[in-house]
C-alpha cells in the first residue's frame, strides 16, 4: 500500500507543480522526540520516468510521521508543545554553530547532537545570530529525536535593541531576506525534527518581513480539512 | 556515461587571493588554469569552507581560537574587502548522454560570487542563506575535464570592530542577510574574513529531461493516529523541447531492524 504511481504530462521547457493523491497509511510507526518513544523514519523515494527515455530523476528523504503543535499557554504565557497529541516537557539546549570558521562535518554534527540526546534533552534552539543549520544537522536531529527551534537572521543586539541602537528596520534588502528565508524553508521543511520557525533572537523582525514569514509559514488550509475516508 | 544523481565536488580545490591573481575567470577556465608551485599564489583549498579555513589549512595564519592568536590576523575592516576576496578553482569530468541535463549546485555561498566554467561567466546574486542551481549542460566539455573557477566576495557591510568589542561589533553586518556573530559576541572573537567563502556543499547533478525540484512532504492524522495520509507536492521541470509524458512514483519504505525493509 506504500507504492503509488501517477502519470503527468509536462509541456516542453515547462514547469509544473504536481500534488499527488494523498497516500494512505494504516497505523504508521510514529516519530517521537528523545525520551518519548522511537524515532521511526521511513524512506520516501520519488522517481520520475519519461516515456522513451527511462528514469529521469529521483529524490529520497528519510521522513517521520508526526504531528507537532505549539501554542502560547494563557496561564503561564509560555509556549506549550504537543507531539502526536501528547504534551511534552521541553528540555532544551542552546545552539550557535559547530565551528566559528564553518568547518562543518557530519561526524561533528552526529557527535554534538547525540551528546544532546545523551544529556536527555529533546530540543535544540538555533540562535538567530548563527546559521540556518544545514540538512546534516537536521538529519541527526531526526535520528536522535531532538526537536529544532530555528531562528531567522535577526538579533536584538544588531537589529534595533543593541548599544548603539542600529538597524532598527533590519537588513537593507527585505526582499533578499525573504528570498533567503523561503529558500531555507524549502531546504529544511521535510525534516520531522523541525518544530518551530522563530523570527529572530530577542527581537521581532521588521513588520513587513514578519508578516510575510507568518503568511508563508502558516499551515496550508488544504491540510486543515478533515479528509473523509 | 554520467550516472543519474548527485556527485559532490569536495576535493581537488585550489584557492588564491584575488589581488594576487592576474588572470580573469575566462583565462583561468580556458588557457591558463591554476596550478600549485613555489611562486604560484594558488594553495590547496578547503571546500566547503571559508577563506580563513583555507588559510589555516595552509598554515598561512595561526589558529584564531588559540590564545590571542586572533589578534594577529588582519581584520577585514583594516585590510579592505579585496584582501578576503578569493578565487576557488577545481576541475571535474562529466560525460553526459543525449537528453541528459547537468546542473551545478552551490548549497550556500557567503556572500556573492561570479562563477566561470570553461570560459563562461555566471553571476551569483548576494545572500548567505540561499542555494544556487545553474544549468551547465551546454557549456560542458564531453571529452575532457571541465574547468571551474569561482571568485567569492565578502559581505557588503563587514563592519568595524570597536576597541571595546561588544555584541555584533558596530552592527554593520546586520545590513546584510548573513550570520551576525562574525563581528564578535560575548562568546566568540570577531571572525576576520566574516566567513567569506563557499561554506556549504558544491555538487553536480545529472538528470534526464525531467527533474524533481524541492518536494514537500506533509503528514496528516485521523482516528487517533490510526489513519494517516502522506501528502506530497513537487515541482517537475521539463528541460527538453518536447512534451514529456511521465510516470511519477512514490515509494514509502520502513527500514525495520536488521536491515529488513517493509515496502
Amino acid at each position: 500500500e506504500h507504492l503509488h504511481t501517477e502519470n503527468v504530462l509536462i509541456p516542453a521547457r515547462g514547469n509544473i507543480h504536481h500534488t499527488f493523491k494523498p497516500l494512505y497509511l494504516y497505523k504508521p510507526e510514529l516519530w517521537w522526540p528523545n525520551g518519548m518513544g522511537k524515532q521511526n523514519l521511513y524512506d520516501v523515494l520519488i522517481t520520475v520516468a519519461v516515456k522513451e527515455f527511462g528514469e529521469s530523476d529521483s529524490w529520497m528523504q528519510p521522513f517521520g510521521f508526526r504531528k507537532i503543535e505549539s501554542d502560547i499557554d494563557s496561564v503561564t504565557g509560555g509556549r506549550l508543545f504537543k507531539i502526536n497529541g501528547e504534551p511534552i516537557f521541553i528540555r532544551g539546549g542552546n545552539w550557535i554553530l559547530s565551528d566559528g570558521l564553518l568547518r562543518l562535518s557530519k561526524e561533528r554534527y552526529r557527535t554534538d547532537i547525540k551528546f544532546h540526546a545523551d544529556m536527555n534533552m529533546n530540543m535544540i534552539r538555533c540562535w538567530g545570530g548563527g546559521l540556518a543549520e544545514r540538512p546534516e544537522f537536521y538529519h541527526f536531529c531526526d535520528v536522535y529525536g531532538l526537536l529544532v527551534w530555528q531562528e531567522f537572521w535577526i538579533t536584538g543586539d544588531v537589529d534595533g535593541r543593541g548599544d548603539p541602537v542600529s538597524n532598527p528596520n533590519g537588513p537593507l534588502d527585505h526582499d533578499l531576506f525573504l528570498l533567503c528565508a523561503r529558500d531555507t524553508i524549502k531546504l529544511l521543511r521535510n525534516h520531522p525534527s523541525l518544530a518551530l520557525w522563530v523570527g529572530g533572537n530577542e527581537q521581532v523582525p521588521p513588520e513587513d518581513i514578519n508578516e510575510a514569514l507568518k503568511q508563508d509559514l502558516r499551515l496550508h488550509p488544504y491540510f486543515t480539512t478533515q479528509l473523509l475516508p | 556515461m554520467a550516472q543519474i544523481g548527485k556527485t559532490l565536488l569536495d576535493s581537488g580545490w585550489l584557492a588564491a587571493r584575488s589581488t594576487e591573481v592576474n588572470d580573469d575567470g575566462e583565462k583561468l577556465t580556458t588557457t591558463n588554469p591554476p596550478s600549485l608551485g613555489p611562486k604560484s599564489p594558488w594553495m590547496e583549498a578547503a571546500v566547503p569552507g571559508t577563506v580563513l579555513g583555507t588559510l589555516l589549512k595552509n598554515k598561512s595564519i595561526p589558529d584564531p581560537f588559540y590564545g590571542l592568536e586572533n589578534e594577529t590576523i588582519t581584520d577585514i575592516a583594516d585590510s579592505g574587502r579585496d584582501y578576503y576576496t578569493f578565487w576557488f578553482s577545481t576541475q571535474f569530468h562529466c560525460k553526459r548522454l543525449l537528453n541528459q541535463y547537468v546542473h551545478l549546485n552551490f548549497r550556500a555561498i557567503n556572500y556573492s560570487a561570479e562563477v566561470y566554467l570553461n570560459g563562461h561567466e555566471i553571476v551569483l546574486p548576494k545572500g548567505m542563506f540561499r542555494r544556487h542551481t545553474l544549468d551547465v549542460t551546454d557549456i560542458l566539455r564531453p571529452d575532457s575535464d571541465n574547468l571551474l573557477a569561482v571568485i567569492v566576495h565578502p559581505p557588503d557591510h563587514p563592519g568595524t570592530i570597536p576597541p571595546q568589542g561588544g555584541q555584533g561589533g558596530d552592527h554593520e553586518i546586520g545590513k546584510d542577510v548573513a550570520a551576525q556573530y562574525v563581528e564578535g559576541w560575548d562568546w566568540i572573537c570577531p571572525i576576520r574574513d566574516r566567513n567569506t567563502g563557499i561554506w556549504d556543499e558544491v555538487s553536480i547533478s545529472v538528470t534526464g529531461p525531467v527533474r524533481i525540484i524541492d518536494p514537500h512532504l506533509v503528514s496528516t492524522f485521523y482516528d487517533d493516529y490510526e489513519r494517516a495520509y502522506l501528502h506530497v507536492t513537487a515541482e517537475l521541470e521539463n528541460k527538453s523541447t518536447w512534451n514529456a509524458e511521465c510516470s511519477v512514483n512514490i515509494q514509502v519504505t520502513a527500514e525495520l531492524e536488521n536491515g529488513v525493509c517493509l515496502v
